[in-house]
């Protein structure tokens, strides 16, 4: 299915 | 990257700059609980196991060194070099009260089943919280020192900015992350009392004093 966002945040 | 956003992680580095300086300068860590401090190395240290897996950006990567070496830095402070000034006697918040039912929540509400996003939602999560202890000490004592309450409200300041940096990245980019969302108003809204008290009473000049 789908593919989590990139964690970009701290 | 947005103003918000910045002006979040800028708060949080201030944060952990006051905190470090107060205890280096006074040569004491009174007033500061240890088991918040061990709750937020715990915290990093889970959320920024990324480092190896995951490259954001030279500022990304900076960020999360500096927060992971300064919890542990805190930590050596606290519990070593300056243990003899360690106010254990108020600091005595369960902190398996948090740790249980953070875990149990880490791994039932989360994006996917996996170690890195267990271990992620886990810190998100803990984070929310891990303030408690020393709220707790600061109530159980009825005072903090200046410069502890200027160290508490940059650090409830970084979330209340990240929400709405949330707000714009919904608007702008059509991202949210719901977890992270709640947990971090979850976060903000146990700063609410102490923020009443920052602003009538610490920037008026007076000691934050809790009525008897």
């Amino acid at each position: 299915c789908c593919k989590l966002p990139q964690k970009d945040e701290l | 990257m947005n103003v918000f956003r910045l002006a979040g992680d800028m708060s949080h580095l201030l944060a952990i700059i006051i905190l470090l300086l107060k205890i280096w300068k006074t040569r004491s860590c009174a007033g500061i609980s240890g088991r918040s401090q061990l709750l937020f190395a715990l915290t990093y240290t889970a959320r920024y196991l990324d480092l190896v897996t995951n490259w954001v950006s030279l500022y990304n990567t900076v960020m999360k060194v500096f927060f992971i070496a300064t919890s542990y830095a805190t930590i050596y402070l606290m519990y070593l070099k300056f243990k003899a000034t360690y106010d254990s006697n108020h600091d005595t918040f369960r902190v398996e009260f948090l740790l249980l039912p953070v875990t149990i929540l880490a791994l039932v509400l989360n994006h996917e089943f996996s170690f890195m996003e267990i271990l992620w939602t886990f810190s998100i999560y803990l984070e929310a919280v891990a303030i408690l202890p020393q709220l707790f000490m600061v109530s159980k004592t009825g005072e903090a020192e200046s410069i502890t309450s200027h160290y508490l409200f940059a650090l409830g300041s970084y979330r209340l900015l990240y929400i709405f940096n949330w707000i714009w990245r919904y608007y702008t980019e059509e991202y949210y992350d719901l977890i992270a969302i709640i947990a971090g108003v979850v976060q903000t809204v146990l700063y609410c009392d102490f923020f009443y008290l920052y602003f009538t009473k610490v920037l008026k000049g007076k000691k934050l004093q809790l009525p008897a």
